[in-house]
């Protein structure tokens, strides 16, 4: 189920909340734990002047730069994820054998141009 | 399973949505594991190496907890001071070709780890025979055919006892004979004592009565999950 509050009525690249529901895709008879976890997602304008919060690559900063003295030409940088972390699912397989699993880059943390 | 579906499974690394029959109680050592993580401040989350299990100290970022599927021995003849005799079978058939075994520990489950009055001090031997073949009706051809791996006494029940196996689990898969161990637990003999009467025996034994269940907990890591992630990092 994704319904984002943006904190902040803001259009900058940031990250936006997604609520990932186990039983929304009724995985609830096998996942023991967690029932879902926040997820979120990366969206919104990377434009010039690139400010220091939007952790911005050196390339990204050249680039927003450029679309704003050719916006038809060049677009503007992507708002994409720059930190990430893991979840752990806690399932049972179909042996009915109860596994602990880590996945690594499963929450958007944070967000950047 | 619809498309989107299967292609979460997928990116979970599974490769069927599993249907559980009859669902066990989640094994505390995962649960505190899992909770452990689940409670980091998320400030400290991305600084965890999903691909390491720090409990142990081993690489992996998948931890099973198998049922032993084994069934007691009852070869008719009683056995010198033998009081319980039983056949381990973990199946480890679900682990996916792209996960290396890391770390395979055995547990021992007694159900409470008191001391009964009637065998006080009694000194029990514990024996763990890895299975290289199997006799013809199923029950372990005694001497031949099985490897000693841990000879080891004790004297006081604990809770529960904990063998490392990772060698032996890791040659379960390198040449997929897995035909499971034999545990054997036995009043100590000491030294040339004579085995006491069938009845002695058994109020000696009494307290392996508490025997509860043994299972066999799995490292594994998922080459595909942790070293595609590495790279890219």
């Amino acid at each position: 189920s994704a319904h984002s509050t943006p904190v902040t009525p803001s259009n900058l690249c940031k990250p936006r909340r997604l609520y990932i529901s186990f039983s929304d895709v009724g995985w609830e008879n096998w996942i023991i734990a967690p029932q879902g976890y926040l997820a979120n997602y990366c969206l919104g304008e990377c434009p010039f002047p690139l400010t220091a919060e939007l952790n911005s690559t050196n390339h990204a900063i050249l680039q927003t730069m450029v679309h704003s003295l050719d916006p038809e030409g060049t677009p503007q940088p992507c708002c994409v994820p720059v930190r990430l972390s893991p979840i752990s699912i806690l399932y049972y397989d179909n042996n009915d054998n109860v596994v602990l699993r880590h996945y690594e880059d499963m929450v958007v943390d944070e967000c950047g141009c | 399973l619809s498309l989107q579906e299967s292609l979460l499974l997928k990116s979970l690394g599974l490769s069927t949505k599993p249907n559980p029959k009859s669902p066990v109680p989640v094994p505390s050592v995962l649960w505190r594991i899992f909770q452990k993580r689940k409670m980091l401040p998320s400030t400290d989350k991305d600084l965890v190496d999903a691909c390491r299990v720090e409990e142990f100290n081993v690489p992996g970022n998948i931890i099973r907890v198998f049922t032993d599927q084994g069934h007691f021995i009852h070869d008719g003849q009683p056995q010198r001071l033998l009081c319980l005799q039983k056949r381990l079978y973990f199946n480890l058939s679900v682990l996916e070709e792209g996960e290396r075994l890391t770390m395979a520990q055995l547990e021992i489950k007694f159900s409470h780890n008191s001391y009964h009055t009637s065998s006080q001090g009694q000194v029990f031997e514990l024996r763990l025979y890895q299975t290289s073949q199997m006799s013809l009706r199923g029950m372990p051809s005694h001497e031949h055919g099985r490897k000693l791996l841990v000879e080891q006494s004790f004297a006081q029940l604990h809770k529960s006892l904990l063998f490392n196996l990772s060698g032996v689990a890791k040659d379960w898969r390198t040449y997929s004979r897995n035909l499971g161990l034999i545990l054997e637990i036995s009043v100590s003999g000491g030294d040339g004592a004579s085995a006491p009467e069938h009845g002695g025996l058994q109020s000696l034994c009494t307290s392996i009565d508490s025997f509860l269940d043994t299972s066999l907990l799995v490292v594994t890591l998922s080459q595909k999950q942790c070293k595609a992630s590495r790279m890219r990092r």
